[in-house]
């Protein structure tokens, strides 16, 4: 089964 | 800050869509309008919302100012707004509140709010620019209807997108289901089209419950835009007049 990833996997924190 | 919206109802909207999200949020007000960007507990949700200064008449803002708002209080003073209410909004430097005014266009009905502000440290992250593979614009209630009958089976949907059309998809433990749209074009009600713009195919699987979420903006706009590509974040947008816009991003879910 795919797993949720985290947005902050992808946008970085600024 | 001073701006006045000729509709009280488009902020309405706007909270009312965001508020099962989103609780504490940062309105940031500067020369450009006002915005807003805040992901929701399990960051797995952004909220981006754009009303353009354009969106305003008139619209000032002297000094950027954060205003920072608990969202189940906003909906409570928006509340007491009539639907063709027309809203100022204003604060001053360094504001402990900001004040609403609601009037009517046709009485003299004048109302007044202030709403206490709160200091939010707020997590704000850089989302790229992104050329997306698939861009595909299509008749928000149709989207809406889509996310909530394939929830009624799964809580994830699979959103692949070829030249063929656009096909949704999910696996529950009673069955599966899916809708496929192609491109559409209604000549007389073009809020019912649906555009595909695809560079490359796209196949990925998201979680319904954010997206079900998301389509309570679904009032707001007749037509919304969802934007993919391989392994990044969905983008939902949808557009408000004066190129202001309500945008979400949803963090896909990858094999393991």
């Amino acid at each position: 089964t795919p797993v949720q990833n985290d947005l902050t996997e992808f946008f970085v924190m600024v | 800050l001073e701006a006045r919206l000729e509709q009280a109802n488009l902020l309405k909207k706007v909270v009312d869509a965001i508020k099962d999200l989103v609780q504490d949020c940062n309105f940031d007000c500067n020369d450009s309008g006002i915005a807003l960007q805040a992901m929701d507990n399990s960051h797995v949700a952004l909220v981006s919302m754009m009303l353009k200064s354009e969106s305003f008449s008139p619209f000032r803002c002297d000094r950027n100012i954060a205003l920072g708002i608990n969202l189940t209080s906003l909906q409570k003073v928006l509340r007491c707004a009539n639907s063709e209410d027309i809203l100022t909004l204003k604060a001053e430097d360094a504001p402990d509140v900001v004040n609403l005014v609601f009037e009517s266009a046709d009485s003299d009905r004048l109302s007044e709010y202030d709403i206490k502000l709160m200091d939010i440290d707020q997590e704000h992250l850089g989302i790229p620019e992104t050329e997306y593979a698939a861009n595909i614009s299509m008749p928000s209630a149709e989207f809406q209807k889509i996310c909530r009958d394939l929830m009624a089976l799964s809580e994830s949907v699979a959103i692949e997108c070829t030249k063929e059309g656009v096909k949704f998809s999910c696996n529950g433990d009673i069955g599966s289901g899916s809708v496929t749209l192609r491109s559409h074009t209604n000549v007389d009600k073009p809020e019912n089209n649906v555009e595909i713009d695809l560079t490359e195919p796209v196949a990925l699987t998201f979680s319904l419950k954010y997206l079900v979420n998301f389509c309570k903006a679904s009032g707001l706009s007749g037509q919304v835009k969802l934007c993919l590509s391989n392994e990044v974040p969905l983008l939902v947008e949808y557009g408000l007049a004066s190129n202001s816009y309500l945008r979400f991003y949803l963090a896909p879910k990858i094999g393991d």
